[in-house]
């Protein structure tokens, strides 16, 4: 319509694929100083769709009454530019009311890993069509979560839980007492090990440096946190002591060149361990914030 | 950490399938470079420096 050069072609908003809400939090001295953040469930109150709404859809779209609710984060970098990261999806019916659960762990572990100060945490959340296209139905625009415009009023506003656990009952405790012996009872930690290298047969003449090196181990046992979590991943085990943190470790070997022997250095990954902590075996690893 | 797990990692490193047969006679008077020991004092001290990813 404003362009001379161009015809202009009228459009028409033919389908509605989603409606998109930004949810705000305030972060800071929420997470306990000393805690692992177990889990973060965001939980939204979908109010009933009115009984008229439900028939008149009924007669429109039979046997099509499912929207999908997908949770993003947003991050807004500090060049102004933004960027979301997919973070749960869950199909509600449009037949349901009441909270809605959507697992935003990841959510608060990017957040976690943001340069300080940092943002509040900004949750985008959109109820689609689902399935999108021309097949889905128009369930997602009678989807409405509470506190969704101004008439929300507060009652049933958008909740953050947020598990965690102290580490100063639930982690590891640093470098073993070299006094006490290791018992059932010892809370994780880590053990001095000593690798004698001159003592390896295939070592001789072989490595030059070092005769011997400090491996350390992790020792001991974690507490099992008592209480259920909302989402249980299916892969989870007990708590277990492992070796968190490892460093490499530079050897100095005699290898074959032309004929005649020549020193080299080599660096091994993760030989040492430099730090033991308690986790959950089969959690998944957190994604690492990209730059 | 086993011996095993040692030489597989240090055979890794080096592309090597096998223990290469070096003698007594190859290593001995051979002479450590001051070049490659500060490498090696490089890495090492990077190494109780530096935080890795671990699990």
């Amino acid at each position: 319509r404003f362009s001379q050069n161009f015809r202009e072609v009228v459009g028409r908003f033919l389908l509605s694929e989603a409606s998109t809400h930004l949810l705000v939090f305030d972060m800071e001295q929420r997470l306990p100083p000393h805690s692992e953040l177990v889990q973060a469930v965001l939980r939204l109150f979908q109010e009933p769709v009115p009984k008229a709404a439900l028939r008149r859809h009924e007669r429109l779209f039979p046997r099509s009454d499912r929207a999908r609710v997908t949770v993003q984060w947003l991050h807004i970098r500090e060049d102004g530019s933004n960027r979301t990261s997919l973070i749960d999806s869950r199909l509600v019916s449009i037949h349901e009311s009441g909270w809605q659960a959507l697992d935003v762990t990841e959510a608060v572990t990017f957040w976690q890993q943001l340069r300080r100060p940092r943002q509040p945490l900004l949750l985008q959340v959109s109820v689609q069509r689902e399935p999108p296209g021309p097949r889905g139905s128009d369930a997602h625009r009678l989807v409405r979560f509470a506190s969704q415009g101004p008439s929300g009023g507060g009652q049933g506003e958008p909740q953050l839980e947020l598990h965690t656990l102290d580490l100063r009952d639930y982690g590891a405790q640093g470098n073993c007492d070299p006094k006490a012996p290791v018992t059932e009872g010892t809370r994780c930690c880590r053990q001095e090990m000593y690798i004698d290298l001159q003592g390896m047969k295939w070592a001789e003449n072989w490595v030059l440096e070092p005769p011997g090196f400090l491996a350390y181990e992790c020792v001991g046992t974690c507490q099992q946190p008592p209480e259920p979590l909302a989402f249980r991943w299916p892969f989870l085990g007990p708590r277990q002591c492992i070796a968190s943190e490892t460093t490499s470790l530079p050897v100095i070997v005699s290898i074959q060149e032309g004929g005649k022997p020549r020193p080299q250095v080599v660096s091994l990954p993760n030989m040492r361990v430099k730090k033991c902590s308690c986790a959950w075996d089969g959690a998944p690893v957190p994604r690492k914030l990209e730059p | 950490l086993t011996e095993q797990q040692i030489l597989g990692s240090l055979l890794q490193q080096l592309h090597l399938s096998e223990v290469p047969a070096l003698d007594k006679a190859d290593v001995d008077g051979l002479v450590i470079p001051a070049h490659v020991r500060a490498q090696y004092v490089a890495l090492l001290q990077r190494s109780h420096g530096a935080r890795s990813r671990g699990k």
